[in-house]
This record gives C-alpha cells, structure tokens and sequence, in this order.
C-alpha cells in the first residue's frame, strides 16, 4: 500500500518527503536553496541556479566583482565589453536599484489548480494527463504561471504579466530574483514552519519585495464548528509582529513589504451555488452546493465558512476575514522596522470582477472549476494588475526604477539564459 | 481527515470511470482500460492505475453494471466509510431506493470478492 516501502525507494521517498516537509529544493547540490531541477521546491518556486556546485552562485545577490569572470547573480549578464573594458554588469545594473520578489503565500499564492479536463470525460484525451507527473510533484500548484512569481506566459490567454515579469521588464538586472514561499494550507499561524525556506543574505543580496498574502487559511478550514478554529485578530497580531521581526532580520536593507488582507469570500457561494460542477455538467446532477456540501461531510472542505449553505456562517467568516485585513491595516500603519517599509493593500476581488465583467466576462469565471475555491489565473493576473496600477500610483519606490540599458542588455544577452 | 480524501479520491475516479463509459458507450472495463491508457508512464502513473484496476476492477465492474453510483460503490469498497454519529456522505443524489436496501445489495454483489477479504483484513 505505501510504495515507499520498496527497499529501492525508500531514500529517494526520504529525501523528496524532506523537501516537501521543509519547501527546499529536492535537487540542491551546494544547499544554496537554488535549484536547476524544475519542480519539487526547484525553479518552478525559485530563480534558477546557474551554478549548482558553488553556494556563492544564486539568483539575487550582489555581483561578484561586477561578474567580470562569471555570471555570481544569475541574471544572465557578466563579462567585460571589449571595446571598454568595462564589465557589463557594472555597465547596465550599477544604479539601477535591482530587488527581487517573494511572496510569503498560500495555495492561491502558488496557484493550486486540477485542469477541469482531468474530470471531464468528455475533453480527455492523450494529451490531458501530459501535465500530471509536474503538478504532483509540485505538490498540485503551478508557481510557474502564479500571479506573483510565474515566469510562463499565461495559459489562459490574457495579456497581464505576473509580478516578476513585470519587474523583471523594469529592470533587466532582476532576472531570475524570484521565489515563491508558498504553501498549501498556510496560514499565519503555520508560516514559521516553513519560513526558514526563505533565503536572502542580508549582507551580500540585493533588496526584495516582500508580499505577504495569506488570503484564507487564517479563517479557512473544514471542521463541523468553523468559526471556533479561525485565528482571532490578537492571535494574527501576534503571529504577523513575529513574522516582520524575522523578515527584519534576514531582509537587506531597503527591502520593502505588502501585507494583503483577506477577501471577503461570500462570492464562492453566491456565484457558484447553483451552477454545475466540472462532474455534474454531462448528467446536470452535480452543482457546486452539493459538493460543498459533500466536502463538509467529509470534513476536507478547504473553507467551510465560506462553502456552505449556512448564510449565518458565511457572514461570520467574512466579519472575521474583515477583522484580520483591520489588524494587517493596523500594524501596516503603526509599525516600523529597520530593514523595511511597511504596505497594506486589500485583496480586492470586487475590483477584479468589475474589470472582468467590463471585458464581457462573468463573476463565476475568475474561479478555479474543480475546487470551487481559488482564484483563477484570470483572478489572479487581474488582482496582479490592480497590485502594479497602485504601486505605480502611491508607492513607486518600492518598484524602482526603469532600467534605460534595458534593450542593450536584451541585444547582448538575449533571454539572459531563460528562467 | 485521511478517511476523508480517500472517500473524495474514490467518488472522482468512480465518477470519471462511469462518464467516460457513457461518454464513449463502453463497457465499464473498457472506461478503466481507456482511463489508464490516458495516464503518462512517469511517476509509475500508468503502472499504479493497471494494479489498481487488477485489484478493485471485477468489483467496480460489478457495481457499476449493477448500477450503483459512484458514492455506492465507494462505501461498498470501504474507500467510504460513515463514522458512528456521523450523516451518510454522498455526492450524487440519493437513489429512491432506500440506502440501506441499496448498499445491502451491493455488498451481496462483491459478496465472494478475494478484494473485499482482502481489504476486510486490512
């Protein structure tokens, strides 16, 4: 029953179990937390190692000596220009205020998704499960195509970028800066678990953009009495103020941090309740009520607050979900720290289901099809939007400054050695 | 929340199996077969899903043609289980036929099962 048990595989199921438990890479030769294997906590989450046998190699830091002999940053550009002498990373990135992006996340954060043709019989094919050994052993997310750390272009056709590839458009010089600190589940409470995954030399890297969206968990969970398991703004307080002084002693200095409040998730129910779940469309005998209903019973309902019947309940969990968002507004406004500035910013689905739906789109189209909970790509690359628009806006320091050797670092170097 | 997955995990791929019957008008045999014969061969996908169909498929063949749901055959298999003051979970409507009757007459069905021994003795 536990094909871990084979004597043959019992160290490769160690080792992978390791990662999993920790959210380091499984693939990790000089243990510098970059990988060059793509899934299992590898680049998928994180830039992509260009050197797996030095641990003075990785994505982020501050150059080597401005990376005249090789690439230290791996961002793809090093060497000197012959006909100066100058290095080209000192020629194109000095001055150019280079930072990275992390997200401090949960599944919707790495973008939990089950394509909707792995239930539809009617769409499988050949070619649907092509996809399947990936996802599982990225543990069912795509941060490949997340709204803050994708690197791929969309798979849903729409044009917005992820965070990183826009700041990566800023500035040439931040290839590759990005990791994804994500899990499925986490919430403020559980986050210490697996935060340490996080690297950042506050000595020797350059800043980052710290986001910090634990958009459920924190009022989410499938027991019979919800409300009783949800955090309490004190406990939240507690748990963000630990989370910030860690940060604050890892970041370096000129970091900057967004702290994302919750949704209001009422929207699950009101858009999906009647509607036909991805099992039920061919015999229109399974709605989105019935599964929620189906999943509570079984007591794996990813939100029983907000997946359920009981309008009481649903409104209990959003006045929750407010006093959460209250208190990250509150200790944005209020606290400060060495190492960092401070950002509160509301996770505005109403934002986004207005801009859809003045792109002719419905409501129901920025859910995830099979689990009836996650924002969608489309949700998620749309909230990315409202994110860049209101950084711009208000706090344009925290995205740096456009890089003006942008196109001479593209005629060098090309895709800079993909991601 | 283990029971609990394993009871999800179960009604999907039941779920799956019956529509892909219907949708290509086969043989529940054949829905199994086309099933595994769509999984890649990494991660031993393909393999796991052959053993599996040599171990539950007579049973789930039987259920099936016995027409049973997806959420009867899932008790019937154990994969389901309804702890003691626990409500009945289901995902597809309830048949009309009481569920008592229903899963009486499921559980005669796999009666004889080598599977059903085997999983009964855990």
């Amino acid at each position: 029953s536990d094909i871990c048990s084979l004597p043959f595989l019992a160290k490769i199921c160690q080792k992978i179990k390791l990662s999993i438990q920790t959210s380091m890479p499984f693939k990790d030769v000089d243990s510098d937390k970059y990988s060059v294997f793509p899934t299992l906590r590898g680049y998928h989450w994180r830039g992509r190692d260009c050197n797996d046998s030095d641990k003075t190699v990785y994505p982020g830091r501050r150059p080597d000596n401005w990376d005249a002999h090789r690439d230290s940053n791996c961002n793809g550009i090093w060497g000197i220009d012959p006909k100066d002498g100058i290095p080209y990373e000192k020629k194109f990135c000095e001055g150019s205020q280079p930072r990275g992006i992390i997200l401090l996340g949960d599944s919707a954060g790495a973008h939990f998704h089950i394509p909707p043709e792995w239930l539809i019989a009617s769409q499988m094919s050949l070619n649907s499960f092509s996809d399947l050994p990936t996802a599982l052993t990225d543990e069912l997310d795509w941060p490949q195509l997340s709204s803050a750390t994708g690197f791929l272009n969309s798979t849903s056709g729409i044009e917005e970028k992820s965070i990183y590839l826009r700041l990566r458009k800023r500035n040439r010089c931040n290839h590759r800066d990005y990791q994804n600190i994500s899990r499925n589940g986490a919430s403020s409470r559980n986050l210490r678990k697996f935060i340490e995954s996080l690297s950042r030399n506050q000595m020797l890297d350059y800043p980052a953009i710290v986001i910090y969206a634990m958009i459920g968990n924190d009022v989410c969970n499938g027991r019979a009495d919800p409300v009783q398991a949800m955090t309490t703004p004190e406990q939240l307080y507690s748990n963000i103020m630990q989370t910030l002084k860690h940060l604050d002693s890892h970041l370096p200095k000129g970091s900057h941090m967004v702290l994302y409040g919750l949704p209001n998730g009422t929207f699950l129910w009101e858009n999906l309740h009647d509607r036909y779940h991805p099992l039920g469309q061919l015999n229109k005998d399974v709605t989105y009520a019935q599964v929620f209903s189906f999943l509570s019973c079984l007591q794996v309902n990813p939100c029983h607050g907000w997946m359920s019947s009981n309008k009481t309940l649903r409104t209990l969990t959003s006045e929750r979900a407010q006093q959460l968002s209250n208190t990250l507004k509150t200790i944005a406004a209020r606290e400060k720290f060495t190492n960092f500035d401070l950002f509160y910013m509301d996770f505005a689905f109403e934002e986004i289901t207005e801009e859809w739906q003045k792109r002719g789109g419905q409501p129901w189209q920025l859910i995830e099809p099979v689990d009836g909970f996650h924002p969608n790509e489309v949700a998620s690359l749309l909230l990315t939007d409202i994110f860049w628009k209101k950084m711009q806006r208000q706090w344009p320091q925290v995205l740096g400054k456009e890089n003006p050797f942008n196109s001479q670092i593209d005629q060098v170097f090309g895709d800079q050695g993909g991601h | 929340h283990s029971n609990g997955h394993r009871c999800l995990g179960c009604v999907l791929v039941m779920s799956v199996i019956t529509q892909l019957a219907q949708v290509h008008n086969s043989t529940v045999e054949a829905s199994m077969e086309r099933l595994c014969s769509y999984l890649p061969g990494k991660l031993f996908l393909k393999t796991t899903c052959y053993l599996l169909v040599h171990l539950f498929g007579s049973d789930i063949i039987k259920l099936l043609d016995a027409d049973m749901n997806a959420d009867m055959v899932c008790h019937t298999l154990e994969f389901c289980k309804q702890d003691s003051g626990r409500p009945q979970c289901h995902l597809y409507p309830l048949p009309k036929e009481a569920w008592k009757l229903r899963q009486e007459k499921a559980k005669h069905t796999v009666k004889k099962s080598e599977n059903m021994k085997y999983l009964k003795g855990g």
